[in-house]
């Protein structure tokens, strides 16, 4: 009787323990955050720190299951339900339904009104000429010009390569042989062996490109970082006119790329599943890469409706090359104006 | 997920030369809300 009596105290006191020890957790995060938040406000670098977290997560098969969230979320809801589940969506995301382009009835399931179209007007495309346009709903997390070794820095104490972003970059290697005169009077110590490989050095080292012409500016290679929270707009149009020549394909992982990612996980955007547009504008190049994510495993590529991202395969290989596309006509491609609708992430 | 745009701009031909009226300049902040048809630079 006594034995008894001391296990019906014992399960509630190790279940009322549990309950504590993930409460006092879950205080701690909401708490690291808020310090967080707060440095932040106040202009501080967040640091980058790998966790037990992100280790751990480099074990599970993310991109199984962002298919089997993609196929969770895809599963046709009763007509009754959905406005019911959409507005839970919206009020835990700050989506503004107002904008939605249909009736919420007519979104099948959370994957159909996920990528939904908005109304018309709902997003103005900026009528100067001169200017570039985010061709995202998100966040500005960096920007800036690229200096010498062409790295942009995640967080503070981690920069990734944006030849290992884009991939090898055509351009570079193109611009370093059309510059090889100017690029050796500004390295005049620089051997001139015809060696692709050197120019392609150089072209990293000095990512300065000077025009052929001394009246004209000289240019430099600029980027910016947008996140799209997952209440946000999930298109993505283009920022610029332009000319798509090329587009890579990067079968990768499949990490989250929230605020805490970008602190634990090294190369996040190097790594994850990935497609990389490549092409040209009135002022040089451009570049557009789309980084997929646990939850929003997959790119629509309107320009192109067969590529399919975020495949199960036998075997995935980080290191292998990523698939390369180059659009007819060769040296023309694909022709974008300012506002163009040309892809879209997809849940799973 | 996450957009990153990497493209050529032109630049102050010589450090430190702001009279450049041609120099691309970016007109967001880092942590800004940026929506589809806002300027990004110009």
């Amino acid at each position: 009787s006594s034995r008894s009596e001391g296990n019906s105290y014992l399960v509630p006191g190790a279940t009322m323990a549990t309950i504590v020890m993930l409460g006092a957790l879950h205080a701690r995060r909401l708490y690291d955050d808020k310090k967080l938040e707060e440095a932040r406000d106040k202009g501080a670098e967040l640091e980058f720190q790998p966790d037990v977290k992100a280790t751990f997560l480099r074990l599970l098969p993310l991109r199984s299951i962002s298919r089997f969230w993609g196929s969770l979320t895809g599963m046709e809801l009763p007509i009754w339900l959905r406005p019911h589940v959409y507005r839970a969506w919206a009020r835990a995301f700050h989506s503004n339904l107002e904008e939605a382009a249909k009736p919420l009835e007519e979104y099948a399931s959370l994957r159909e009104f996920f990528v939904r179209t908005l109304k018309e007007d709902c997003r103005p495309i900026h009528s100067d000429p001169c200017c570039l346009i985010s061709p995202v709903d998100g966040t500005v997390l960096r920007f800036g010009e690229l200096k010498e070794g062409m790295m942009i820095e995640q967080v503070k104490g981690f920069s990734y390569s944006v030849s290992s972003l884009l991939g090898t970059s055509s351009f570079l290697t193109v611009k370093a042989e059309e510059d090889v005169q100017q690029e050796s009077i500004v390295q005049e110590k620089t051997p001139r062996d015809g060696n692709k490989k050197s120019w392609w050095r150089i072209a990293l080292a000095s990512p300065k490109v000077r025009d052929p012409m001394p009246t004209c500016p000289m240019k430099g290679l600029f980027y910016c970082v947008l996140y799209l929270h997952p209440g946000d707009y999930h298109r993505i149009h283009s920022p610029v006119d332009w000319n798509v020549l090329a587009r890579r394909h990067f079968s990768g992982r499949l990490f989250p790329v929230n605020e805490r990612a970008t602190r634990t996980i090294g190369n996040l955007y190097v790594e994850n599943e990935r497609v990389v547009l490549e092409g040209r504008w009135e002022e040089g190049f451009m570049a557009m890469a789309a980084i997929g994510a646990t939850n929003i495993g997959s790119i629509e590529l309107f320009i192109e409706p067969a590529l399919r991202t975020n495949r199960p395969k036998k075997k995935l290989l980080h290191s292998e090359p990523p698939e390369e596309r180059i659009y007819e006509p060769e040296g023309v491609g694909v022709m974008l104006k300012k506002g163009d609708e040309i892809a879209a992430f997809n849940m799973g | 997920s996450t957009v990153v745009l990497v493209f050529q701009a032109p630049i102050p031909k010589l450090a430190g030369d702001k009279s450049a009226s041609s120099e691309f300049k970016f007109s967001v902040g880092r942590g800004d809300r940026i929506r589809v048809g806002e300027p990004l630079g110009r």
